[in-house]
């Protein structure tokens, strides 16, 4: 059976959606025959733009229709330029997900439900989430085995760690206890300067941190513009390189 | 009477509550018996931590009560350590305001109602919003005069731009035909970039564009953790002169 992994952090532009680019596409190239997907549950389809090449999906082939209840089928698993990879696309509708599913019995089920034919189909299923604790959010924490939350060194990205760990337990204790957090990473990290000197020891009290931090670069900006993972883009670069590292901890931790 | 000026983008990360900061610091120094009003919309209270050291205000003394009709009173408007600068702070319950707006009447409305007396208190007051298109970032729409923009030089921080002006669009046509785009400026900002001089002169011609653009600088994320703007922590720097420069950009714009 695969495994779902959320990427979530209610604090905005921390580096969900780029770990999920990068670390999906690390997946697929891992074992012939092991499909991974992604599934884009943000209205702004940053993901999707990147591994789809474009962000106009209409609602009906995207994650929005998937929790509109709409029956999985192969029109919502697009595939992208590598072999093993698959996308769910998200889509402007997005926006419009709150409402509907704030109003429904089953409102926090919607994407479990659609989730579960599809462990058997693919080894990793990546989450990308929205910036909030939205009931999309939810969604994604119900349906996950795993959650992995980007962190930067900075006070307001710590202090949402609070709200993101007490939602945590409230999804595991009500909905889905299996829901493990399998640690936290930093990002955009520069361990030189004092900030993070004098930050990171008081993290690690806080939530398990993986050894790996991801540096910042500008080549993951230009990777993106080029709609390129950074392992097509720079191959060999320090930040590449950081990402394969984070991917060998995070198969450890969560095939444990 | 007072203007409202909205920092709002659905991208996360781009330096929203920072200017809502820096830009309120400011213009509370300008003049002695000119008073401004920073309300912070955020569930995560970023905002509110800067300016009023702490973040665990009931819910009755935050935004969140103003969106729930509560009678504004002087229990909600709370003095900062700068004689003219008073904060409206946020709540973690504003996670579940999008319930009870999207299930009313007047649920677009709400923080107007509230705005109106405020108005006439206050010289300026700044709205920082989440990083949403949510029913709570429309009440920010639906209340102000001025749109300002914060934009970081990236592909996905440029992809919200569409979205946001659709947005605005259809503020100015059904609810708020006052509101007015001020314009766009650059955070986190290198001009050196290969990719900041690729991108730039596209993002001109998509969206009126302040001149000073907002470096990148370690200084900001010392000065959020001390709580303290800028100008207290390092008046000298080029930060601090980059908002100095872009505050008398936005001040004419917005006097105009
Ligand atoms: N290691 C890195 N080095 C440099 N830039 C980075 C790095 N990681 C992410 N970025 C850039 O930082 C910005 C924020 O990253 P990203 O969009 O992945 O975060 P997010 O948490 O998904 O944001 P949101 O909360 O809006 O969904 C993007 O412009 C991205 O290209
Ligand atoms: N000019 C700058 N130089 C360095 N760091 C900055 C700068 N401006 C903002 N930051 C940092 O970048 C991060 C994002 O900024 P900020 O939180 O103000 O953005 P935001 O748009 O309000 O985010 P959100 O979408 O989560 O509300 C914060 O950690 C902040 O301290
Ligand atoms: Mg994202
Ligand atoms: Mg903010």
């Amino acid at each position: 059976m695969g495994k779902v992994l959320a990427l979530a952090n209610q604090k905005g532009g921390v580096g969900k959606t780029t770990a999920a680019i990068e670390l999906s596409s690390l997946a697929a190239a891992q074992k012939e025959g092991s499909r991974v997907l992604v599934i884009d549950l943000d209205s702004q389809c940053n993901a999707t733009a990147v591994l789809l090449g474009r962000r106009d999906f209409p609602a009906e082939e995207s994650s929005f229709a998937l929790l509109r209840k709409e029956k999985l089928s192969s029109r919502h698993l697009h595939p992208t330029s590598k072999k093993e990879l698959f996308v769910i696309p998200g889509s402007i509708d997005l926006i419009e997900a709150e409402s509907f599913l704030l109003g429904s019995l089953d409102g926090f089920f919607r994407l479990q439900e659609s989730l579960s034919p599809l462990k058997k189909e693919f080894s990793l299923i990546f989450l990308d989430c929205p910036p909030s604790l939205s009931v999309v959010t939810i969604n994604a924490l119900v349906s996950s085995d795993f959650l992995l939350i980007p962190l930067q060194v900075s006070k307001f990205s710590l202090e949402g760690l609070t709200a993101m760990k007490d939602t945590v337990a409230t999804v595991q204790k009500r909905y889905n206890p299996q829901l493990k957090i399998a640690g936290a990473f930093l990002t955009m990290y520069d361990s030189r300067t004092n900030l993070a000197q004098a930050m990171v020891p008081e993290i690690r009290q806080y939530i398990p941190l993986f050894k790996t931090g991801i540096p910042r670069s500008v080549l993951i900006e230009e990777a993106h513009l080029l709609k390129q993972d950074i392992f097509s883009y720079a191959p060999k670069s320090k930040v590449a390189e950081a990402f394969r590292q984070l991917f060998v901890e995070v198969m450890d931790a969560i095939q444990g």
